[in-house]
């Protein structure tokens, strides 16, 4: 943990009464060491370092008998911070029907955690959702919405694989309004930020589907290109939400401190496992002491 | 590097960070500038085309341990091979499943699909799709039946149509899943009851977006399943999935294949020139 890390590196330090800057910048190459295994961002780890020495230096951790808790401590007050106060809600349209799109690359959970999204809301909020199946590509992937859309008891609204996306969502929203579902929740097929083609479909699709949400969905285990991805997806896209996925597993998850200090976006949910109850709000305080590590 | 002209601290910099956001990792990378630095020094060099060989030298060097690396899969020369392919959810297992069954099926091998995954909603679906495209035969059970069960079964199977190759798909799973691991450490010790020396290959799949978490896959897939070599997939995206040098370097687990694709051709046996030249592309 960063608290062990600082110890062994003070240990050579202490009994000289208070610390040099050279102490300081000791402490900050363990820092920076233990984001970066955590998978934060090499260019966020450097600017975030550098606030935590100001705020070391201002705290007059020299002067005091235990610079490392305090080190520990300015750290975790800073990764709090960046991941923002409490999650921020989903947006639901006042009157008729609320459109939610999930985007992000293969296999990073999108399909399940449709399911997931369309439980929550209709048991937390009441709605009567309606899945939409709108990946054509992937073997199998309307068959697999199909039967999470069954096992929930939630309809999904599919047009098999022969029909371009755009058309299936178009459908999609007539069928909605016709037996008054108030939402609707598109699933995606898994694509590139740097793949043009289908970057263009997608932004097709968010222009017949005007979605009241466009949730980008991130394997908690993305490493150091979670910015690059993130940050594409939302200058393409306008990406209003990021669920992270699989945290349920040991990664230490700082892809949530790169993509909300690059790009700014909310993360909204975590997913905590493969059953479709296992979503759950995002908590900002857990997400900062897990990348703290 | 053709914006430097002479080699620096800055250009140090760079190049350090150009592994880390590779994902290879703090320790592989630390250890990797530090042989470089060596290097450029006791050689005294001053010319970038020096400096750029001595780069692909250490990364070659690492990747090769001082021995034959073997990239090519174990096969049985007399009699049936199992392939048996593992990783955590979502990393491309059964899609590269259907790749290189394709591939094998294309250098003359007679080939089968064990759909493995018995829980996954459309899994074994989507490995029936895969085995109509490469034309082979795929052994299913019903979804929630034993996966120790489909294996048994796909082995009776393939003996009896005298097939050369037997890939085996799993479910995914996080390898901090304690049921999961022991359940497919019972997989495995099925498959090498009824086939001597099977698996021949574990191949364990990483996706190349992973970061620092690929490190704590492969201990715990190799302690689970002894596994001989890797899968990386995802190689058309941006990221370079790094994470599987620091692996070669401190598990000795080799890489056997790379995918950059959805198509059932997107896939190449790994190549370490090419690999590093990617790094820096
Ligand atoms: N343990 C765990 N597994 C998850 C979680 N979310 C999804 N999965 C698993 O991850 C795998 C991929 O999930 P999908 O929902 O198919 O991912 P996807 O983004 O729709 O994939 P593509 O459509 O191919 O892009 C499946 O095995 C899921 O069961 C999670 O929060 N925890
Ligand atoms: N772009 C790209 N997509 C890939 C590649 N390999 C696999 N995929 C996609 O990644 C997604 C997940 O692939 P799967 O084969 O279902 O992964 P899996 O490991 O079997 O997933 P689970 O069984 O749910 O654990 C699918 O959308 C695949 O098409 C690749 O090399 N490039
Ligand atoms: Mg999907
Ligand atoms: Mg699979």
């Amino acid at each position: 943990s960063l608290s062990d890390r600082l110890q062994q590196a003070l240990r050579k330090v202490t009994g000289r009464g208070s610390l040099t800057e050279t102490d300081i910048e000791t402490m900050m190459r363990e820092v920076r060491l233990s984001l970066l295994e955590a998978d934060v961002n090499y260019k966020v780890v450097k600017d975030f370092t550098n606030e935590v020495k100001a705020k070391a230096l201002g705290e007059r951790v020299l002067k005091s008998i235990t610079p490392g808790q305090q080190v520990v401590k300015i750290v975790f007050e800073e990764l709090k911070q960046v991941m923002g106060d409490e999650a921020e809600g989903l947006r639901f349209k006042a009157q008729g029907t609320t459109i939610f799109m999930l985007v992000g690359l293969n296999g990073h959970g999108k399909t399940t955690h449709a399911g997931k999204l369309a439980l929550y809301c209709r048991r937390k909020y009441n709605k009567n959702p309606l899945l939409v199946a709108a990946d054509v590509y992937r073997p199998a992937a309307i068959d697999q919405l199909v039967t999470i859309g069954k096992q929930l008891g939630i309809p999904t609204f599919e047009m098999g694989t022969s029909y371009k996306p755009e058309e299936i969502v178009k459908k999609a929203l007539d069928y909605a309004k016709e037996n008054k579902h108030d939402l609707v929740i598109i699933d995606t097929a898994g694509r590139f930020h740097v793949n043009e083609e289908l970057m263009e479909e997608l932004k097709r699709l968010k222009e017949i589907a005007q979605p009241d949400e466009i949730l980008l969905t991130v394997d908690a285990m993305t490493g150091q290109d979670a910015v690059n991805v993130s940050q594409s997806f939302h200058d393409q896209l306008n990406v209003t939400g990021v669920i992270l996925t699989k945290l349920d597993g040991d990664t230490r998850g700082g892809a949530a401190l790169s993509i909300r200090r690059v790009t700014g976006v909310p993360i909204k949910f975590m997913g905590l496992g493969e059953k479709l109850d296992q979503l759950e709000i995002f908590h900002p305080e857990r997400m900062a002491s897990r990348i703290l590590g | 590097f053709e914006s430097y002209d002479k080699i620096n601290d800055e250009l140090f910099d760079e190049l350090e960070e150009i592994f880390i956001m590779a994902d290879i990792g703090v320790n592989t990378v630390l250890e990797l500038m530090d042989q470089i630095k060596s290097d450029v020094r006791i050689r005294n060099v001053s010319s970038m085309k020096e400096f750029q060989s001595i780069i692909i030298d250490k990364i070659f060097s690492i990747y090769v341990k001082d021995e034959i690396v073997d990239t090519n899969l174990n096969l049985n020369d007399n009699g049936l091979t199992v392939i048996l392919f593992v990783g955590v959810n979502g990393v491309g297992k059964t899609t590269s499943i259907g790749k290189i069954a394709y591939k094998l099926k294309n250098e003359g091998k007679k080939v089968m699909l064990a759909a493995g995954d018995t829980f996954r909603a459309g899994a074994i679906d989507q490995l029936k799709i895969w085995a109509e495209r490469v034309g082979c035969p795929c052994i299913t059970k019903e979804p929630g039946s034993d996966p120790a069960s489909v294996m048994y079964e796909a082995i009776q199977e393939a003996k009896k149509q005298n097939i050369d190759v037997l890939l085996c798909d799993t479910a995914g799973r996080l390898q901090t899943k304690v049921n999961l691991m022991k359940e497919l450490e019972k997989v495995h010790r099925v498959i090498s009851r009824e086939v001597p020396n099977a698996p021949h290959e574990t191949l364990l799949v990483i996706d190349a977006t992973t970061g620092q978490n690929g490190m704590n896959q492969a201990k715990a897939f190799t302690e689970a399943t002894k596994v001989t070599g890797i899968v990386l997939t995802k190689l058309d995206g941006t990221a370079k999935g790094g994470i599987v040098l620091a692996i070669r370097n401190e598990l000795g687990t080799p890489i056997k294949f790379v995918t950059m694709g959805e198509k059932i051709t997107d896939l190449e046996y790994f190549d370490i020139e090419q690999y590093i030249y990617g790094l820096f592309s």
